[in-house]
């Protein structure tokens, strides 16, 4: 089992390394990564060596080769799809945006109450009515729910995609959800982040 | 100063803090908080100590005296303003949500180039031409702007803003954008945070 820190850190690491590759990069040492993502090294050195992947001393990780142990960490190659409640203003910025397609994840379809979004697409994903739901997510064994809905929706829907055999719900809504203990759930807070850069520009010295 | 991944720690705390407060509750402990955030429960005390409050053995953090230590370590009742660049989506989507509020965030402007857009309200802020940014920037002192524009745009918006006197960016678009030594860049990327939801969601056995 790899610990939540390392997991947090593993899909940054990917994406500097896909930019080296780009580059056409043979190499990247463990202080490029650190400085990029302003962490600790040996951190980065410790997370590296749960995959297994040695580096060269003075020369760095190869990044073919890191690249490949990424990938099968991630899974890369086999795609996580997804169905996404809510496509109001954050639904559709997350439904539009092409950056999941790097780590394999796929929003395959949308979900609204509104009648005037049915039958919209969004690239190649359809808008259906919420009530297709539990029967799609169950036909297409759909075990991840990004919900987008407002606050006072959260719950509901949250019990509808439970009910059809949803395993994780990624919850923007700024509501607490109750789920079973076998379902994982994620609150996403863009305030936090936030809130972390102003604190990182005023580094507060408490001393 | 306070170790970077304390930083990140500590406005979570807040979050949590905040609905138990609501609820009327006096205590929390440590551990209530590390079930919460799935984190170890001895790094939240260390933590919190950073803050110098403490806890009474067995019983836990007066909810009223950690809400007030928080709050003056997150400088909350400091209004942080700032401006937002580009009112897609993703742009409307960040201008609306009420999250940022707890934290004393603000976002007092938005700017787009779409003609069709100048002059609409979102609640209580204005969306401007974009060409009033640097002006608008240094006469309020903004130093902090977010940018939620086009890939191809994003440089060249964020040399407007540092020319304007930005001192931190928080950027979403796909972009990687230079600035000089002295002005903050958060790149934002909702992909890497749904990547480290599936990881956990499969937490990988890579014994
Ligand atoms: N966590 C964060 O960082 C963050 C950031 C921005 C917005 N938000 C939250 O995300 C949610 C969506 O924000 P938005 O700006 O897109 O809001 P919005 O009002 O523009 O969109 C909400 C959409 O949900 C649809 N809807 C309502 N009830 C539904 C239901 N039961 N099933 C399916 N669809 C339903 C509406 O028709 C609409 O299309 C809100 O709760 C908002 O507070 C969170
Ligand atoms: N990092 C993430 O997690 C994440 C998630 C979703 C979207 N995005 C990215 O965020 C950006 C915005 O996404 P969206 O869905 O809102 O896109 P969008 O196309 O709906 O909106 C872009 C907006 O920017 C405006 N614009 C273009 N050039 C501008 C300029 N020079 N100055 C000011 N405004 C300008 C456009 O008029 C439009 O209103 C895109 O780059 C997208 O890839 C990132």
């Amino acid at each position: 089992k790899i610990p939540l820190p390392s997991l947090k850190r593993l899909p940054k690491y990917y994406s500097i390394v896909c930019e080296y590759y780009k580059e056409g990069k043979e190499y990247i040492k463990s202080s490029e990564i650190s400085k990029k993502l302003d962490i600790d090294e040996t951190q980065v050195r410790k997370d590296i060596a749960l995959l297994n992947c040695a580096g060269k001393p003075k020369v760095g990780f190869n990044i073919n080769e890191l690249k490949r142990y990424l990938e099968e960490f991630l899974d890369i190659n086999n795609m996580k799809d997804s169905f996404l409640i809510g496509t109001g203003n954050l639904g559709l910025a997350i439904a539009k945006y092409n950056g999941f397609e790097k780590y394999g994840l796929n929003i395959t379809a949308l979900f609204d109450t509104d009648p005037h979004k049915i039958g919209l697409k969004v690239g190649e994903k359809e808008i259906f009515h919420v009530s297709k739901f539990p029967d799609l997510a169950q036909r297409m064994r759909v075990k991840i729910i990004i919900l987008a809905v407002p606050r006072e929706e959260a719950q509901k829907m949250a019990d509808i995609a439970v009910k059809a055999g949803a395993k994780a719900i990624w919850n923007f809504a700024p509501a607490n959800i109750d789920v079973p203990k076998d379902v994982l759930v994620i609150n996403q807070d863009l305030a936090t982040d936030f809130m972390v850069l102003w604190l990182q520009l005023h580094n507060k010295d408490l001393s």
